[in-house]
């Protein structure tokens, strides 16, 4: 999975990332963020959501600009309905 | 906007709120006040009341935790997670929790408690995050906060849950200590305007940091902030005009342009008015008027004018000249300017004049505000 900026930064930012999509977006707790490669895979599907509700560029790709919107300080309540 | 699965909304108009303790990082008065002014952020907008209890069970209960903190949904230490609410019903939903890992502040200097609780009272009342930047119930911390306010996108989901306010109009409040600016009255009969411009059939007519849609299939107008459609345009726009066979709204303010198509706002915008062909004089334009049987467009500028070639895309030669010899009867300057049916309607405040320009003459003088039903 084309991961580069979140690669680099080693398992911190992976974590951040597969936190963030569970917890914010539904993704499902047994999906993988390496799991898949497809375009379509759950993990792209939802990197795409995010990016569209945050207002960031959908890519489904966790480029940098994505990644700085996930680490700022939020509100905890989930972006999606459960 | 949106709301939580199933609409959960309170169906009382009055509800309590109950701080339940207090952050070590503020007074417990800056505390009180924080939250009370949250509180007015919604009131203002709705039908709701609030008044604070200080003992029992309160429809909404406000505490600082940091961690475990008995609901499933453990704090995080500092950054990330601010805090969190849950929307109404009994029990813990309609309760806010702070994370007081976090450094609450009354300024920008840590996390704003006034502004994070207002966000957290709105799911608190039945608000889900909406995916507007410009809104409060944007779920990322907006460390720029001079620049929050609500957003009509605030206002309109609030008041798709309880409805406005039974006297006052869906102006949207300015959380902050700042006094908004005044929310004009369509029917004023002073009332002048920014810029008039049509789109997609529409007319817009832009007044400060807000503008009036009309559709001619409606009878009422509405009303929003100019932000709640194009969230990087500037408020207080100079003029504006719609290339219909570009399907493109030009905004002018000051020396710079931009594209709208719909509500997005054009890449590679804005533009500086110069790109246009302006001599380095002209400063900024009054008013813009796209002539759709010609093809060309019309800038105002004091008690001058250019023409413009859209299909050449190059300003036409001979100009500037003067309006009044041009356009008998419209002197000295335009406010604003727009074409519907083949005629032009010029605004010079509160006046409004109809220009039929085969005839070359005025046909009608009308107050600014006849679009309106005034």
């Amino acid at each position: 999975y084309p991961l580069k900026g979140a690669a680099r930064d080693g398992d911190d930012s992976m974590d951040l990332v597969q936190h963030y999509l569970e917890k914010y977006y539904n993704l499902a707790k047994d999906v993988k963020l390496f799991a898949r490669r497809q375009d379509s895979s759950p993990v792209v599907r939802k990197i795409q959501e995010m990016q569209k509700f945050l207002g960031l560029k959908v890519t489904g790709k966790l480029n940098s600009d994505t990644l700085e919107v996930m680490q700022k300080p939020r509100c905890g309540v989930p972006d999606v309905g459960r | 906007f949106s709301t939580f699965p199933g609409m959960p909304r309170w169906r009382k108009t009055h509800l309590t709120y109950r701080i339940v303790d207090y952050t070590l990082d503020l007074p417990r008065d800056a505390v009180d006040s924080a939250i009370e002014k949250a509180v007015k952020v919604w009131e203002k907008v709705t039908p709701l009341t609030f008044s604070r209890i200080y003992e029992g069970e309160a429809d909404i209960m406000i505490t600082f935790a940091v961690r475990d903190h008995g609901d499933f949904y453990p704090f995080d230490g500092p950054g990330m997670v601010l805090a969190h609410a849950y929307p109404p019903g009994p029990g813990i939903n309609g309760d806010a929790h702070f994370d007081d890992d976090e450094q609450w502040t009354k300024d920008t200097s840590g996390t704003n408690l006034f502004y994070v609780a207002a966000h957290e009272l709105g799911h608190s009342l039945g608000l889900q995050h909406s995916a507007n930047a410009e809104a409060l119930m944007y779920p990322v911390y907006n460390t720029d906060l001079a620049q929050v306010r609500l957003s009509q996108d605030d206002v309109n989901g609030i008041q798709s849950l309880y409805g406005p306010p039974p006297t006052s109009p869906a102006d949207p409040v300015v959380p902050t200590e700042s006094v908004p600016p005044e929310t004009p009255d369509m029917c004023d009969p002073t009332l002048s305007f920014d810029a008039v411009s049509t789109l997609r059939g529409e007319i817009l007519f832009f007044k400060d940091r807000h503008f009036w849609r009309k559709s001619l299939r409606t009878l009422e107008p509405g009303f929003y902030l100019l932000s709640s459609f194009w969230p990087s345009l500037p408020s207080g726009i100079d003029a504006a005009y719609e290339v219909t066979s570009k399907d493109t709204v030009f905004i002018f303010k000051q020396n710079q342009f931009w594209a709208i198509r719909g509500n997005e706002v054009q890449a590679g915008y804005p533009r500086g008015i110069h790109t246009l062909g302006f001599p380095p004089t002209v400063r900024k334009i009054d008013a813009a008027l796209f002539d759709k049987e010609k093809k060309k467009s019309y800038f105002f500028v004091e008690d001058k004018y250019w023409r413009f070639d859209e299909k050449k895309q190059s300003m036409d030669p001979g100009f500037p000249r003067q309006i009044v010899e041009d356009f008998p009867g419209i002197e000295p300057k335009v406010d604003a300017v727009f074409e519907s049916f083949g005629f032009f309607y010029f605004f010079n405040g509160s006046s409004q004049l109809e220009f039929d320009p085969n005839a070359k003459k005025v046909t009608h003088v009308l107050k600014s505000n006849s679009w309106l039903n005034c």
